[in-house]
């Protein structure tokens, strides 16, 4: 891209980058209904959540209808729905997700503890729009720039947990013989117990395995 | 202690315990479920060989002697409160499946909400007293989540008051369940009821598999373990052919739908109580996706503080691999997940026992709700759980790939959890149905 960027001509498959210094910048499509997203407000996503499951579900019913419309059996309707009827489902349980999650904030009474879930649930959210953009983009419910923004600002919740990570996990409260994990010990005391747990694999109980002498040695033999 | 996780625990802005009372439910919560599971994992009892170097019969036989030393440990502390057993099973087995999962999980919790009280004597009881140890036999080889296409037959005779069960087609023999193998005595059987010549569509019935004393198939059963699977090293998932067997009327589960000794067929008064067992399953499996995940998080983020890898800046040491903006892209959205899905599995527990309890009331309304939510909740937290099990499994690298990691264990006992007990496409368009319909 420097090279580009600096008037060289690249050759091959990155070619395309020659153009990135003249591209236009293409015309937005405005947004078929105005957006009142607050990216940083957990009740506004929740309410574009509930937005999007419900244009989903009304662009499965529709399709449906189209269907049915075209002579189609009810059966043969439903199949052929099929895709955008997953879609729906998928969306509409992602909304409760959210909505569930923001609710169970409100339980909370530590405030440093509201704090750190808070956090949480607007990653959760906000990480859930980055992976959908395209049903919020489409739905009209987010614009352009907004979701550019959530991209930034997820990478502000990723720094602002990293302080809190591990404690988050030990808040699980697995104890160490139920986790039976030697990456994932309590003490973080990994290698030494990685290096003692491969020595108690079957195939080290002897120096010399018997395949050594049934195969090994009569092959060297026979060389 | 590794000094860099020591610091991370300095690091934090909250107290993890008063956390951790969120997770539990309350501190006292807490305290209960430490209680029960230092009870397990200080019992030498339930000492155990690493399952990672036994061979599937080995964990088979561990597994059936844990589960046995379980039960009678149960008793002799007084465990019966189902939050507690599980919390116990869970320490016992830890987060592993065991052979007598179906036992717990679904032949009692079916024998409860669909037995008459006659029922309940002649089998609850010493079902409970494992006496009867029994499993919920409902896919079959050729048929899955769709029930209606299950071809099992059981066809009442009124001459004797019986049912004659006969699974008509080899794609109709029983596959799947988990125990019926080796371990179980009976089976709740779910067959297409057949009486005064009208198929009534899917019902359960309790059918012995095995002699009480010798354990030897009875006549006109044909019962096997499957063979090995992905994972569930420990359950012996069977087969079970039947072939002409009779049982008594009394056998059907009738607390909802019934026949009469001359053979009437009195409908129940919702098609979907049959199901209650599958939704409250769903339900369960929620949770058991937060489970999985939370401690997949916990694997993967604990080690990547503890793994120093490369450089972020020239000449300076390895920084802590969760240092490293890409990994923390991909473990902190998962850990918000885990949070998320067990507060959701919080929820659909809760609401599965409100529910419930109006059901016994005679209130069938929510019903219809409970199993759209169910349906589509166990689908979207399985199939993101099960990819993000991988995703850390990755995010630890080379060994990740380790059995030492549990990474690997987890996936495949996880895994599953997207086809069984309602294959996961097919549940998020029950999901839809209801969401059209409404």
């Amino acid at each position: 891209y420097r090279q580009a960027k600096d008037g060289q001509q690249l050759s091959g498959i990155v070619s395309y980058l020659n153009e990135a210094e003249h591209r236009r910048v293409q015309p937005q499509p405005v947004a078929a209904r105005p957006t009142v997203v607050d990216i940083n407000d957990l009740a506004s996503l929740v309410e574009v959540y509930k937005l999007r499951a419900a244009i989903l579900v009304e662009l499965a019913a529709k399709s449906i209808q189209q269907e049915l419309q075209r002579r189609k059996s009810q059966e043969d309707a439903w199949n052929n729905s099929a895709i955008d009827l997953v879609r729906a489902s998928d969306a509409h349980c992602h909304y409760v997700v959210v909505k569930l999650f923001t609710d169970k904030l409100g339980e909370i009474g530590d405030t440093a503890v509201h704090s750190v879930l808070s956090t949480l649930a607007l990653l959760y959210a906000l990480h859930g729009i980055t992976q959908n953009s395209g049903d919020f983009l489409q739905a009209g419910l987010l614009s352009v720039p907004q979701v550019l923004l959530i991209s930034v600002r997820i990478k502000e919740l990723l720094a602002q947990l990293r302080p809190n990570a591990v404690v988050l996990v030990d808040a699980f409260d697995f104890h160490d013989k139920k986790l039976n994990s030697v990456l994932g010990r309590y003490d973080g005391n990994v290698y030494e117990n990685l290096f003692d747990w491969a020595r108690r694999s079957p195939l080290n109980s002897t120096e010399v395995h018997d395949s050594f002498h049934k195969y090994l040695k009569p092959l060297r033999s026979k060389l | 202690m590794n000094p860099d996780i020591i610091k991370e625990r300095q690091n934090a802005t909250f107290d993890v315990e008063k956390l951790t009372n969120i997770l539990d439910g309350g501190p006292e919560k807490t305290k209960r479920r430490r209680e029960i599971e230092a009870l397990v994992l200080s019992d030498p009892d339930f000492k155990e060989e690493d399952p990672n170097f036994l061979s599937r019969s080995e964990r088979y036989d561990q597994a059936v002697r844990k589960s046995a030393q379980m039960i009678l440990k149960l008793r002799e502390y007084g465990i019966a409160d189902p939050e507690e057993i599980y919390c116990y099973k869970t320490s016992v087995h830890p987060d592993r499946p065991e052979p007598l999962d179906l036992h717990l999980g679904m032949f009692l919790p079916t024998l409860l909400n669909q037995s008459t009280p006659e029922q309940m004597d002649r089998f609850f009881m010493p079902a409970w007293n494992l006496e009867i140890i029994g499993t919920y036999a409902q896919t079959e080889m050729g048929h899955g989540t769709h029930l209606r296409g299950l071809e099992t037959t059981a066809t009442y005779d009124p001459a004797t008051q019986e049912f004659v069960l006969n699974s008509p087609t080899v794609s109709s023999i029983k596959w799947w369940p988990g125990g019926l193998g080796k371990t179980s005595n009976h089976a709740i059987v779910l067959a297409q009821l057949y009486t005064q010549g009208n198929c009534h569509g899917l019902h359960a019935f309790i059918v012995p598999i095995r002699d009480m004393s010798t354990h030897e198939p009875l006549p006109g059963i044909v019962v096997g373990d499957i063979g090995p699977k992905f994972g569930f090293n420990e359950v012996d998932n069977g087969f079970l052919k039947l072939e002409n067997v009779r049982i008594p009327r009394e056998n059907m589960l009738m607390k909802y739908a019934k026949v009469e000794p001359d053979g009437t067929y009195v409908k129940p008064p919702s098609a979907k109580l049959t199901y209650g067992t599958m939704v409250f399953i769903r339900s369960i499996i929620v949770g058991e996706s937060a489970r999985a995940l939370a401690k997949s998080c916990t694997i993967a983020i604990r080690y990547s503080a503890v793994r120093h890898q490369s450089e972020i800046r020239p000449g300076e040491p390895e920084p802590q691999i969760l240092d490293y903006q890409t990994q923390q892209y991909k473990l902190f959205p998962l850990l918000a997940m885990a949070y998320a899905f067990t507060f959701v599995g919080q929820y659909m527990k809760q609401t599965y026992h409100r529910i419930s309890g109006d059901i016994n009331q005679g209130d069938f309304s929510e019903l219809p709700e409970l199993h759209a939510l169910s349906a589509g909740l166990k689908a979207f937290t399985t199939w993101a759980t099960n990819a993000a099990i991988e995703v850390c499994r990755m995010s630890c690298g080379g060994h990740g790939y380790s059995r030492s990691s549990a990474l690997p264990d987890i996936y495949v006992e996880f895994t599953p959890t997207c086809t069984y007990e309602g294959e996961n496409t097919v549940m998020m368009l029950q999901t839809a149905r209801y969401l059209v319909k409404s």
